[in-house]
């Protein structure tokens, strides 16, 4: 179990400062056990330092940097141990057009090797869907409705 | 394992029927504020056995039926399932709740424990609680999560 | 003071109502004290009911429709009980266009009477800004930059 | 009365000095994630009193000075000031950190308590809990909080 969790957490530390890097575009992160402790019962520090910033306490973080930690996170967890589907429910809120566009791409890159269900109402990342399900609320009740993509440029999702 | 299709009926504002074929890549589901997006996700924890109340939005265990509207009456029972493939095989996975209180598993199509459900899809990345289900406004809670709680999300993937 | 309490509720129960079915078109609204308390001791009970919806339990209510009664409360209070200047950090994170015009209407009609500071990454309310600034951290420190709105059509807020 | 400046130095991550004219109607601050658009927000409310760390995103008290970059050394003090205008008068509200531990509160120039501030301040609708203040994630706050927190707000608008 000691050797499993250790080349878990290399592989883990490896994949997060890569996401950090391609979602904060020059960032850098590092998890890694707690010093002095034994592995397994060694709690895990997650160290991220922002373009042009110190190394930063993470309770200083604004918004959408935290939003960008946690899905750097998933998809550092994606690589080492693939779930049978992924649910997103607006995870992009906080974030602005820049940090979206990232998520974006990373989403594509693993959207050949994942199922990824993206509750969302930002018009980019309808366009990037492969199946698209409009929702609405009919009369107290939910139904799903066909949506045609071009209705997004006029931003009427109804 | 790949999630193929997921069926909603009763529960929450999902008063008729609903189907959502899953396709790999990225599903987007779009649509106004209210109009059910979210109770897809609880209806997806709620079938992998979520019993807090307060992970569903909900006070009561009750409020899972769909508790009609002006053209329609309250559910009798919520039901969801969900359908997956693994080397050509489906396998589904149902839940249903009546209004007399009484919950029932089934796997293909059999009654089953919670706990069948369980087993069946331990290590495969998929459960109530695993990383890949992030709920709305979740996103930044890794960040503001203790060193402990993160160790127990990296042991989940050892 | 009873009959000040009891004369300031009925107003804002009057601006409540009013704004919710502004925001909600059609929904209505409505804030009292609690039943069988006296009224210096009574807390405060908000109901809403959603158009096409039954009354509905405050907890079981989406994002979206949380932001929007969350604005309805503040600008029922500004009638009430102005303030010297607003400040609202993205409370237009979980709206969708539809809502969000709502509010964009509701800040226009009310920015003749008071000062709001919004801060947003939605160009449709950057766009009705009386003065706009635009933030950016250059070398770890936030500086102040001119920003001229035909940047934000092709979104790139730098 | 009116707000109409808020001027910024040493706070977070405002290391030089900044101003924001603040004219009636709707004031918009924009920017990507993170370049310091919720500091401004911290700093208002930390003018006003503001004690709790957990409000203002921070551990210590010492987490208010600019903490430095690559080109910048750390503040030695951190400075928010305020001018409101009320018929054709100018009144200035100041407070300074220095980073021995010392806080000084200044009304239009002249060293003052916390108490004056707060008392001029009184019934004008401004001060660190007012309902006018809305930071970020805090908009659907109403929604969840008790019947007795919604009575203590209508109290403060009686
Ligand atoms: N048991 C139930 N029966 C009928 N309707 C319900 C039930 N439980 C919740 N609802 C309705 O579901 C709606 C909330 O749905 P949900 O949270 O999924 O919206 P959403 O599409 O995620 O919206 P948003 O974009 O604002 O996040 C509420 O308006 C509520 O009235
Ligand atoms: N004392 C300090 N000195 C220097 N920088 C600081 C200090 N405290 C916080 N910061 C920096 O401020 C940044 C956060 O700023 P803020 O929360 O205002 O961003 P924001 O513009 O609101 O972003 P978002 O759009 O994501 O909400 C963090 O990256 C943090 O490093
Ligand atoms: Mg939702
Ligand atoms: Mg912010």
């Amino acid at each position: 179990a000691r050797k499993r969790l250790i080349s878990t957490m290399e592989l883990l530390n490896e994949n997060f400062s890569r996401m950090i890097s391609v979602l904060f575009s020059e960032g850098t992160g590092m998890m890694s056990f707690t010093e002095g402790f034994d592995i397994l019962d060694a709690p895990v520090e997650i160290n991220v330092k922002l373009p042009g910033k110190k190394i930063q306490k993470l309770y200083t973080m604004s918004g959408g940097e935290k939003s960008l930690v946690g899905i750097a996170f998933i998809f550092s967890l994606l690589m080492i141990n693939p779930s049978s589907f992924y649910v997103l429910d607006e995870v992009d809120a906080a974030l602005d057009d820049f940090s979206t566009q990232r998520f974006i791409n990373l989403l594509e890159e693993y959207s050949k090797v994942a199922t990824f269900i993206v509750i969302t109402h930002n018009k980019f990342i309808m366009e990037r869907a492969d199946t698209l399900y409009g929702i609405t609320m009919m009369d107290g009740v939910s139904t799903i409705i066909p949506v045609e993509l071009s209705e997004f440029s006029d931003s009427k999702v109804e | 394992m790949r999630l193929v299709r997921l069926e909603i009926e009763g529960f929450k504002s999902f008063g008729t029927h609903v189907s959502f074929e899953i396709k790999n890549g990225i599903v987007s589901i779009v649509g106004p504020n209210g109009s059910g997006k979210s109770n897809i996700v609880d209806a997806i924890r709620w079938l992998f056995g979520e019993r807090a109340n307060s992970k569903l939005r909900m006070s009561e265990t009750a409020d899972v039926l769909y508790f009609g509207s002006n053209s329609m009456k309250r559910a009798e029972r919520a039901w969801v399932k969900a359908v997956f493939e693994e080397d050509g095989k489906e396998i589904s996975v149902e839940r249903i709740y009546q209004s007399d209180g009484k919950n029932t598993y089934l796997l293909n199509g059999a009654v089953a424990r919670l706990k069948d459900v369980e087993e069946l899809f331990f290590g495969t990345g998929t459960g109530k609680d695993f990383y890949s289900i992030v709920g709305q406004g979740e996103i930044s809670n890794l960040v503001n999560s203790s060193p402990i709680q993160i160790k127990s999300l990296v042991e989940e993937a050892a």
